[in-house]
């Protein structure tokens, strides 16, 4: 799957 | 979440804190070099310019707002606030940061995840954060001894982000396409530039001494 493209660490 | 990025970020708000109760307690940021403040500042300014458009939590939000609020409030201190900035010493402070600061924008542009300006500046502050506490030890290298909160300022500093990189091998691990090699191989740099500070810190926690750092 396409990977979710967001930074989701601080 | 997991418990590493989770303590990680709790460190990293403690060595924030820790940084600020001095300055204001103390009304004095002898020991601390502005410019290690300026490049954190840039580094949350360039990391988070998502929050706006991508809402991750709300724990993700606030956290960013403080960083950045922490950073901006400290190096304002250091610069205008008109009793602190008076215990400036700029004569120590003298690492060219700006250097770092272009070389990591270098760099990004070449190494990134994706050519997009939110991915480059973001690259750009993953390399600058690896980077941004070396006036600081350089200043502190420079100084000998110096007072204690500072010495855990920089303490809390390196383990928040070795407690990320417990947070990468856990992520990796745990999900098929975490691929965080940027962030990793850069946050190993940062957690290495810290690892001799550890060292004496840890010898002269042991010995109950001062910190002595070599000259």
């Amino acid at each position: 799957s396409q990977e979710v493209k967001y930074h989701d660490e601080l | 979440m997991n418990i590493f990025r989770f303590a990680g970020d709790m460190t990293h708000l403690i060595s924030i804190l820790v940084l600020l109760l001095k300055i204001y307690a103390t009304k004095s940021c002898s020991g601390i070099s502005l410019k290690t403040q300026e490049l954190y500042a840039i580094v949350f300014v360039a990391r988070y310019l998502d929050l706006f458009t991508d809402f991750i939590s709300v724990y993700n939000t606030v956290m960013k707002l403080v960083f950045i609020g922490c950073s901006l409030a400290i190096v304002w201190c250091m610069r205008l606030h008109r009793v602190v900035r008076r215990t400036y010493n700029k004569d120590v402070d003298t690492f060219r940061h700006y250097f770092l600061v272009l070389g990591c924008f270098l760099l990004a542009l070449f190494v990134h995840e994706k050519f997009t300006f939110q991915e480059v500046l973001w690259a750009f502050s993953i390399y600058l954060e690896a980077v941004a506490i070396l006036p600081q030890l350089v200043l502190l290298q420079r100084s000998g001894n110096v007072d204690n909160l500072t010495v855990q300022y920089v303490f809390f500093l390196g383990a928040y982000r070795a407690f990320y990189i417990l947070n990468w091998i856990y992520r990796y691990l745990t999900e098929p396409h975490f691929g965080r090699w940027i962030a990793s191989v850069a946050g190993l740099v940062q957690t290495a530039l810290y690892a001799d500070f550890f060292y004496y810190y840890f010898i002269s926690w042991k010995n109950n001494a001062k910190l002595q750092l070599p000259a």
